[in-house]
């Protein structure tokens, strides 16, 4: 299946925030959102990956102008969760390489992953569907990665 | 915007790797995906979330069948990757809410975590995209699962 690339999408200033060390049971998850919802914090991405010892981190961005809101949410939870610490990153920015049969993910991802190596663009988070892989970088350096991921998927230069 | 959430998709069988507590610097990302490539690895999802003393876990799914090889291709990259350990679990199930005008994630992060919480299913992950909600779980779970988030969103009992 071939894989075509349609565009490269990105969204400056956002924040990310996670929550380190919650116990990794159900209703946490639960909490933490019912929480951010009755504040109306508009939330983008949300990231979980892998437990240990019964514990997770919970991860999820938000605009700029919603983290500090965000941040006392997290705060105030963070004992009842089991949270051993609240983080927030307030320059990241989203960028995602967009297309059609990505269920063939391995390949744009290589393609995607060394072209911001290469570029000396760290990754700082990762999530992936069905037509997009995403990934968060340093604010500052949004332009730089989307010119490589444009040229190492050989996209036309028309915006 | 009103949320409506179409459905529930699923996939049953997946297993999930991770390699813990990699270097996190360009080019881990690059190095771990191109050698999963070159093995022809079908990889479904893809999650990175927090960093922690210039180390993180790189997680993704691949299919039951492939578990395997894929394991292999990490247990030869880990020391370069500067990784602690690989970790696999083999009895994973993808469930997603995916709707559109999921902007206002947060909303519907709440209802599915809550009717997941509710019946005593423990979320393993989680990422999100513009339409999509999805959680990795326990295999054994996933009827409940669907079920529950069916309750959850007023879904018609259509199949
Ligand atoms: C960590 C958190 O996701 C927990 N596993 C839950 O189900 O809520
Ligand atoms: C951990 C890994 O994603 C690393 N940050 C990279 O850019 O490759």
């Amino acid at each position: 299946e071939d894989i075509v690339i349609s565009g490269v999408a990105f969204r400056r200033s956002e924040a990310k925030i996670t929550i380190r060390n919650v116990n990794d049971e159900p209703g946490v998850a639960a909490k933490l959102f019912t929480a951010l919802a009755k504040k109306h914090i508009q939330v983008d991405m949300i990231i979980q990956n892998e437990t240990l010892n019964q514990r997770n981190d919970i991860g999820f961005t938000v605009s700029g102008a919603d983290s500090a809101k965000a941040l006392e949410v997290c705060e105030a939870l963070k004992a009842e969760l089991g949270g051993s610490e609240v983080v927030c990153d307030r320059n990241v920015a989203k960028v995602s390489a967009v297309g059609v049969g990505m269920q063939t993910h391995v390949d744009v991802a290589a393609t995607m992953f060394r072209a911001l190596s290469e570029a000396g663009v760290n990754i700082l988070s990762i999530t992936t569907s069905e037509i997009k892989i995403t990934v968060l970088i340093a604010e500052e350096q949004v332009d730089r990665a989307v010119q490589t991921i444009h040229d190492a998927f050989e996209l036309s230069k028309t915006a």
